[in-house]
């Protein structure tokens, strides 16, 4: 049995720092391209925009529409695309 | 699909764009074919025209930057965000920007277009097999002088195809140097350098000097970047260094080791623990074709779709043979109208009216057909600017001339470069026909050679001017052209009394003199003038050049035989 690696991470210098948490990766996507409204975002009213906003996405997407943060969805989020945000705002 | 809130569009269907900078992943003439498919993708389908200025402000600027780039919405390194465009509008809005820490190629791995060599600038072929070995980028290999080099077919043992990659040992773009190559090592600011740089600016672009001392000659260019280099990271440019050291372990080949996303990278000096610099490693890249296209779309009005096979659908997916989705389609033609009839064309004026057999009686029986031309009056309106083609373009007593449909328009070689015209042709050449061909000038017996011809013609004529005397219509035959040659496209002067008559994919050589092809021609014209359209329509001399034009565009050769400029007939030679 081979022991599995031990990555060990860097920072590396220019770089500019994607390693986010899946959360904040999915509020910066719903946030940059116009999926959420930036002015009223916190706690409890923050879920319930997430999801709406999720669903969001995910129908412009063409994903299932299941306002959950699910593999397909995060795997859309990280693919590239153009920077026009999809909701104008 | 979607359009901008309020329908934001154009208010003229002929758009004008720039391109402000280059990447320097490849090569100019590439990136300039991509944007100008990128904005056929849309004029075939809508009825828009799109010309690119150089100079002064365009509808849709375009440009490459990294990271805050001058704007609100910075990008953000290499991936994620690709590019981003504004919709219709005055200052900032229809502007596009790319950014510049992706690879930019045709979206299948490096695009490298080869200079010099025998390939007539074909593009490098990976991999190819060198002397038993596979090669998948440019080597060095087989050099002394460290120019990076390429096979452009698959075994250059067999073929012995190749061409010159990218270097700056080569060339730089951008710049003020016209081009020149790198001299290292150059001096800046006090400090001596021996390769490029990006020292002294803020945008991350590699530049060098073209003499050896920036400080008291100031000339510079920007650094093409080889199909080895990393992209982005704290290197952009430089090559990968094998093998390089990482937390003390040693790599012969990029790595995703220290890294999350598992992008390959590399080291661009031996020892990355002690020097820190590095850059992503080359792959397949992003199609700047397709992102342009899409990114165009917006410029154009149209938001994003949710179609996912659409153009304007808003992430990236290579498609080899790409078509516009319907979806498209409808979303261009809701803003613009659908596109009818054929491509927008300058109005035509009257066409000669042609006798297509000889008049035995009258003609002798070598000589061409009888032409008559109807002639109408100067339209004063005529611009020449207008004109997206021209019949023939060729110097006539130093002044370049352009000949369409019956008129001529003259360009001083002095100091003022103004367009002059249109002059009636049949004013000053009464014996001619509307359409002119071809034509060049013997400057030393003062003849003026004047070909035309075509598919409704039985064989192509030509007349000779001796001040205003004429001679003919008479056949091409009696040069000694075959009476299959339907026109003649082009003239060069070659040395005493030796002309190259260009027609097809041929020319032959021309004795004056003798009035006879000399022996050994046709030729092939891509075998003796590489990296030029074979279907080019005028050739001509001007200014110790040679140009090839197709279309609006013409094809520069210098004396070395040597493509050193593609450019616009409207903007550079008739400066409109």
């Amino acid at each position: 049995w081979s022991l599995p690696l031990k990555s060990v991470f860097v920072t590396f210098p220019g770089d500019i720092i994607k390693n986010m948490t899946d959360t904040e990766l999915a509020e910066g996507y719903l946030k940059k391209f116009g999926y959420i409204d930036t002015l009223h975002r916190s706690g409890f009213q923050s879920m319930v925009s997430n999801s709406k906003a999720l669903k969001r996405m995910q129908r412009q997407m063409g994903l299932e529409e299941t306002g959950e943060l699910d593999k397909s969805t995060l795997d859309a989020m990280k693919r590239p695309r153009c920077g026009v945000p999809d909701v104008a705002n | 699909y979607q359009t901008f809130d309020g329908d934001l569009k154009w208010d003229h269907r002929d758009v004008t764009y720039r391109i402000l900078s280059y990447t320097p992943d490849m090569e100019i003439s590439l990136i300039d074919e991509a944007f100008a498919r990128a904005f056929k993708v849309w004029s075939d389908v809508a009825p828009l025209t799109f010309t690119r200025l150089f100079d002064g402000t365009a509808d849709i600027m375009i440009s490459f930057g990294r990271n805050n780039h001058g704007d609100p919405y910075p990008f953000d390194g290499k991936d994620g965000l690709l590019a981003h465009a504004y919709p219709p509008g005055e200052g900032l809005q229809g502007d596009a920007h790319f950014d510049e820490d992706e690879y930019w190629t045709l979206g299948t791995g490096p695009a490298v277009k080869t200079r010099y060599g025998n390939a007539d600038g074909a593009m490098c072929h990976f991999p190819f097999t060198f002397e038993g070995k596979s090669y998948s980028s440019c080597t060095t290999e087989g050099r002394s002088d460290n120019l990076p080099w390429c096979a452009t077919t698959a075994d250059y043992s067999k073929d012995k195809k190749f061409g010159f990659c990218p270097s700056e040992l080569l060339y730089t773009f951008g710049g003020n140097a016209n081009g020149a190559e790198c001299v290292f090592p150059f001096v800046f600011l006090g400090e001596e350098y021996d390769s490029c740089t990006t020292e002294g600016r803020s945008d991350g672009y590699r530049w060098c000097a073209t003499t050896n001392n920036f400080d008291t000659d100031k000339k510079y260019g920007f650094c093409p970047s080889r199909d080895t280099a990393v992209i982005g990271g704290n290197s952009e440019g430089e090559p990968c260094h094998f093998p390089f050291v990482f937390l003390g372990k040693k790599y012969d080949s990029c790595t995703s080791e220290g890294r999350g996303d598992g992008k390959l990278w590399c080291s661009t000096t031996d020892s990355y623990d002690d020097d820190k610099k590095w850059g992503f490693c080359p792959d397949q890249g992003y199609s700047l074709f397709l992102v342009a296209a899409h990114e165009f779309g917006h410029a154009l009005g149209l938001d994003h779709s949710n179609i996912r096979d659409a153009l304007m659908y808003p992430m990236y997916s290579y498609v080899e043979d790409f078509s516009l989705h319907e979806d498209d389609i409808e979303g261009i033609q809701y803003l613009y109208g659908r596109k009818t009839g054929p491509d927008p064309t300058p109005p035509q004026p009257n066409t000669p009216t042609t006798t297509p057999y000889p008049d035995p009686d009258e003609t002798d029986a070598t000589d061409g057909p009888t032409t008559t031309t109807t002639t109408r009056p100067v339209d004063p309106t005529k611009d020449a600017c207008k004109l997206t083609k021209f019949d023939t373009i060729t110097v006539i007593e130093g002044e370049l001339h352009f000949f369409k449909d019956g008129y001529f328009w003259k360009m001083s070689n002095g100091g003022d470069e103004k367009v002059k015209g249109p002059f009636p042709v049949s004013e000053k050449w009464p014996a001619l026909p509307a359409v002119i061909d071809s034509a060049f000038e013997n400057i030393l017996a003062r003849k003026l050679y004047f070909f035309s011809g075509n598919k409704t013609l039985y064989w192509t004529q030509f007349w000779v001017y001796t001040e205003q005397s004429v001679l003919g219509p008479r056949s091409i035959e009696k040069l000694g052209l075959p009476n299959s040659v339907q026109k003649v496209e082009g003239a060069l002067q070659r040395g005493k009394g030796k002309v190259l008559l260009f027609s097809g994919e041929n020319y032959w050589r021309l004795d004056e003199k003798a009035q006879k092809i000399d022996k050994g021609y046709p030729k092939y014209t891509d075998l003796a003038f590489g990296g030029v359209p074979n279907d080019a329509h005028d050739v001509f001399q001007y200014k110790d050049h040679t140009y090839f034009c197709r279309d609006r565009f013409y094809w520069r050769m210098n004396s070395r035989r040597q493509v050193d400029r593609v450019g616009y007939v409207k903007y550079d030679l008739l400066k409109c």
